[in-house]
């Protein structure tokens, strides 16, 4: 309670007129931005150990990239072979949006929860987004694919080594790269 | 090479955009519908005045009151084709300080614009309020449509108000209205609507024409209450606003204004996106 409370304080502050329109001043603008990420970083603990009940990953981190709107997340970008991204859907329906990764310029597979190989795009974060000062050295690309979620689902990002393919369940050509593991994964995933 | 050709197509199984010789788009075709709609960046120079009478009033945190009309960003922009399997982007540069990704996903029925403005340059000691807009060939005689904070939409009348006869001292803000996630025009056959990820101050000033208000920076205080100037700064510069509009083209006859409403939902509440180690994970 104590994590979301600040959150719910935070919030109660950010109801002020100021904060809603941007009329406040700027060392005040400053400050709520303080207190809101202060506030989001302490309810974070909660999602955290609440995703680790309803998934399978029990010593997931659980990173939410508060700097995806800049194409900066350090975590995607520098960690490590495999990557989980755990997407929660907040709609009362099932949804299929397009989820967009920072990483580095490499090859990268793509599966779902069931081991199956999702059709990815490894796309340049514009130059001029690059090019800003507070964001150098950070990843310069973005691994693009598409995501179904009723409510709660991850999907699976590893780099690839050399070994020629096609996936035979969805038949996605891998440009010429797979993962030894991402194939037993897959034979798992086989309906008996 | 690519800059050479006279028009460029970018098209996936939904979607096809053309952009013209001078590298801005200038036509978009989905839903059954082509329409030629070009996009350009503007900026409006600030007001700028010693507020102590209403014809001196400056533009500030509170109001917008341009100085004189729009001022075109961009007469040729630079850009750069990027052809995934899933998604299709134009990289698109008009000066120095904006810059816009177009971008087309196979399987959705809208354009995404992903524009990047900042830092405004003020070493000429004006202000600037930085707008997009898009002209298109619908006849909407003067009516548009906004939405009442994400719920329904109302119809606005350019230079007009629903009770009263107004005095239109200010041209341009005069017609603008909030747009916290939905602007629209149509005539009897064709819709656009633009669907914003921020609340931004919109505007249609002309028949076929949409305008949202993208990023400002002011150097006057406008004498309302803050007291000081709109003029943030971030790191040693001016502020760096990056953001995204979306473009939905329609037959009015198919009621598009629902499809939005569901787009808008989706745009407003995206996934939740978390990250973990695989090596850490079960």
């Amino acid at each position: 309670d104590d994590n979301l409370n600040q959150l719910r304080h935070a919030m109660g502050v950010m109801q002020h007129h100021d904060a809603i329109t941007g009329t406040e001043k700027q060392h005040v603008a400053q400050d709520y931005d303080r207190l809101l990420t202060a506030a989001i970083e302490s309810a974070q603990t909660n999602a955290r150990l609440a995703l680790q009940k309803l998934t399978n990953l029990t010593s997931g981190e659980f990173v939410s990239c508060l700097q995806l709107n800049i194409s900066v997340c350090d975590f995607t970008k520098d960690g490590a072979n495999q990557v989980v991204v755990t997407l929660f859907n907040p709609l009362a329906r099932p949804s299929t949006q397009y989820v967009r990764v920072p990483v580095k310029n490499e090859a990268y597979i793509v599966t779902d929860d069931t081991g199956r190989v999702v059709q990815s795009d490894l796309l340049p974060v514009p130059s001029e987004v690059q090019a800003l000062s507070f964001r150098s050295k950070r990843a310069t690309h973005e691994l693009v694919f598409s995501a179904y979620v009723e409510k709660l689902r991850s999907y699976y990002i590893k780099k690839r080594v050399n070994r020629r393919s096609v996936d035979d369940q969805t038949g996605v050509q891998l440009n010429g790269w797979e993962d030894e593991n991402i194939s037993e994964a897959k034979l798992k995933a086989r309906p008996l | 090479d690519i800059q050479s050709r006279a028009e460029i197509v970018v098209k996936n199984s939904l979607v096809k955009l053309t952009f013209d010789g001078t590298g801005h788009l200038n036509q978009v075709e989905m839903n059954g519908v082509t329409e030629n709609i070009r996009q350009d960046f503007y900026y409006y120079n600030g007001a700028a005045g010693n507020n102590a009478e209403f014809k001196n009033r400056s533009s500030g945190a509170y109001i917008f009151r341009p100085n004189g009309t729009e001022i075109l960003i961009g007469n040729t922009v630079s850009f750069s084709v990027y052809e995934g399997a899933q998604v299709k982007e134009v990289h698109q540069r008009f000066n120095q300080w904006v810059s816009q990704v177009i971008r087309i996903y196979e399987g959705v029925n809208r354009v995404e614009f992903e524009w990047l403005v900042g830092p405004i340059p003020i070493n000429d000691n004006i202000g600037k309020e930085v707008i997009t807009r898009f002209n298109s060939t619908i006849k909407s005689n003067g009516v548009f449509y906004t939405d009442s904070n994400g719920r329904e939409m109302l119809r606005r009348e350019r230079n007009k108000r629903e009770y009263f006869k107004p005095n239109m001292t200010e041209a341009v803000s005069g017609n603008y209205y909030p747009v916290t996630a939905r602007i629209a025009i149509e005539d009897a056959t064709k819709r656009i609507a633009l669907l914003n990820d921020r609340a931004q101050g919109g505007s249609s000033l002309k028949d076929g024409a949409l305008e949202l208000m993208l990023h400002r920076r002011l150097l006057r205080d406008d004498a309302f209450g803050v007291g000081e100037a709109l003029n943030e700064t971030a790191f040693g510069q001016g502020l760096v606003a990056r953001g995204k509009v979306y473009l939905v083209l329609g037959k009015v006859k198919d009621a598009p204004s629902r499809y939005e409403r569901v787009e808008q939902q989706q745009i407003h509440l995206p996934f939740w996106k978390f990250f973990s180690s695989a090596s850490k994970a079960s």
